[in-house]
């Protein structure tokens, strides 16, 4: 349809402060770069050695993306990391906004990607007198898990909590109202994580102020606070 | 290329996983 923008199907992706990464699918590669650029190279199925015949450079706010076809579209031959991007010449720079449909859906499976990674990164640990939280990155609904030193973990994400007993059993709470209201042993558990979260996003809150105060220019996470008793 | 059903999950990033769970393990 007219006017439709990738802002419609997908938020910009945000890959700062997360590890280097290469992940390989059937038919692309997704790469976090040390540089936190997010590079996609889309492969042909060929019989002997896979290729590389597209490549998406994503900025690591995800509002610039370059579009390459390696060797001017014969394709190069599936490295340790992304072909390097052409001249000038051969290349195609958008911003997010102004991206052609036909890349969307490679732009979505980097987006996909990189959300599950901020799901599982560390943002702010936690260590208490009973359990190890940790709120992970990926804002603005973060995953929170907490890890007790008795063998028990509560892991939140999207609304649910799901409750793992040291003997593996685990079940899962959703939503409010009685069907979140577990039995009273499970709730010291909940009651515990609960204190543990807001203690985390009080941090976050507090660092993330000062991270941009200050003129240090380093990340000020990941953070770990305390220790394991 | 249809690959937005592709799945990532692999023994590969699940240890990136582990890393970042808990660094200095491995």
């Amino acid at each position: 349809a007219e006017g439709r923008t990738l802002r419609s199907v997908a938020a910009p992706l945000d890959a700062h402060r997360l590890k280097p990464i290469r992940q390989k699918t059937r038919r692309a590669v997704v790469s976090i770069l040390d540089t936190e650029e997010v590079c996609v190279e889309l492969l042909k199925e060929q019989v002997s050695r896979e290729h590389v015949k597209e490549v998406l450079r994503v900025s690591s706010d995800g509002r610039k993306i370059t579009v390459y076809q390696p060797n001017a579209g014969r394709g190069s031959v599936l490295g340790p990391r992304p072909p390097p991007p052409p001249a000038p010449g051969d290349l195609a720079q958008y911003s997010f906004d102004g991206l052609p449909e036909r890349y969307w859906r490679k732009y979505e499976y980097a987006a996909r990607f990189i959300q599950l990674v901020r799901s599982k990164t560390p943002k702010v640990t936690l260590f208490t007198r009973h359990a190890k939280c940790v709120l992970m990155e990926n804002a603005p609904r973060p995953d929170f898990e907490v890890w007790f030193y008795d063998g028990t973990k509560i892991r939140e994400a999207e609304g649910s909590v799901q409750v793992t007993e040291p003997s593996g059993r685990s079940r899962v709470f959703r939503g409010e109202g009685e069907a979140a209201r577990p039995d009273p042993e499970a709730r010291v558990y909940m009651d515990h994580a609960d204190e543990g979260r807001r203690v985390c996003l009080a941090l976050e809150s507090l660092l993330s102020e000062q991270e941009k105060r200050s003129g240090c220019g380093v990340p000020f996470f990941p953070i770990v606070v305390g220790r394991k008793p | 290329e249809d690959i937005d059903d592709e799945e990532f999950y692999d023994d590969h990033l699940e240890a990136y996983f582990e890393q970042l769970a808990f660094p200095g393990m491995l």
